[in-house]
């Protein structure tokens, strides 16, 4: 799966994702990714989130809504991710998953759970190339 | 904002990130524009075997695709999801968003209505995916998500039949203390 958003230089947001589920989602069956607010979210003058990992445990809860209704409300994006990520760890405690945040003034975080580290790209104006970085779970 | 434009995605595909990246700030296209390439650019680079076409095939050995492109204004949700035969599925998305009103288009409608667009209809099989399948056969179709079902999905392939102690079930269930009178 990959999981992007985009905000322009006017503060529209968009979010998207493809996949063919080569790890987590059933052969032939519908995972998280195409589903608002499970594979991403958008909203604009709040952000936007996306998701990707073990989509058919993730999808219960739709962490991406849930990130961008927390940036909604002002949380930093680390934190609206944190508490995004916090009821899908109580219940499934050994499920993979990660997830990217971008908020509506382009400041960003991510968060995993089940990996040791998780690799994403961003482009920016803060960095003259795209940047790879990593989080730890 | 001094930090926008942005483009940030999961994992390290960053290829797709400058993809997205370049038609925001070359291009000059709208931030649905530029999920659309950056997505377009690992579907067709097949990004880390989890993009594109080639994936995990189904019992019938066919790949399927999901996707979504969502703008933050709401006025379209057009997803895709298990599309059949057609490589390109956020660009599928994107038409459905541009050319439809609908939000979820699943499986062969979202196959034959990719086909009226003009999307190229081709089999999204690649020699990895159907030896996976033909491995998948020679191990009994091991493993598989069936349950309550004959013959054992634990040991063999379908077709399928469900068990009839379910059916059983269903019946005691639907004879308990339910009739015209009480139930609407």
């Amino acid at each position: 799966t990959i999981g992007m958003i985009a905000i322009d230089k006017n503060g529209n947001i968009s979010a998207g994702t493809s996949t063919n589920g080569l790890s987590h989602k059933v052969p032939g069956r519908v995972g998280d990714s195409p589903l608002m607010g499970a594979g991403s979210y958008a909203m604009n003058g709040a952000g936007g989130a996306a998701c990707t990992g073990d989509g058919d445990i993730m999808m219960r809860f739709l962490p991406s809504f849930q990130a961008v209704m927390m940036m909604k409300s002002g949380m930093e994006p680390s934190l609206a991710l944190k508490a995004a990520m916090a009821p899908i760890i109580q219940y499934y405690p050994s499920f993979f998953g990660a997830m990217i945040a971008v908020s509506s003034n382009g400041t960003f975080a991510a968060v995993c759970h089940g990996y040791k580290t998780f690799p994403f790209c961003v482009a920016s104006p803060s960095f003259h190339e795209v940047k790879v970085l990593k989080v730890q779970c | 904002s001094q930090y926008l434009p942005i483009v940030i995605n999961t994992w390290f595909v960053s290829n797709a990130t400058n993809a997205a990246w370049e038609e925001l700030t070359v291009h000059g296209g709208s931030a649905v524009d530029a999920v659309v390439a950056g997505c377009s650019q690992c579907e067709a680079s097949q990004c880390r075997g989890t993009v594109g076409f080639g994936g995990d095939p189904d019992e019938n050995g066919e790949t399927t695709l999901d996707a979504m492109i969502m703008d933050g204004y709401f006025d379209s949700l057009p997803p895709v999801a298990a599309l059949r035969m057609v490589k390109p599925a956020i660009a599928v998305a994107r038409a459905v968003m541009d050319y439809t009103e609908h939000t979820l288009l699943v499986g062969d409608q979202a196959s034959l209505f990719a086909k009226d667009m003009g999307f190229t209809v081709e089999t999204l099989t690649t020699n990895k995916s159907y030896i996976d399948w033909k491995n998948w056969i020679d191990n009994k179709c091991q493993p598989n998500f069936r349950q309550n079902v004959i013959p054992n999905p634990k040991t063999s392939c379908g077709p399928y039949k469900p068990k009839e102690r379910i059916e059983q079930h269903l019946n005691n269930r639907m004879n308990f203390g339910i009739s015209p009178n009480n139930h609407d």
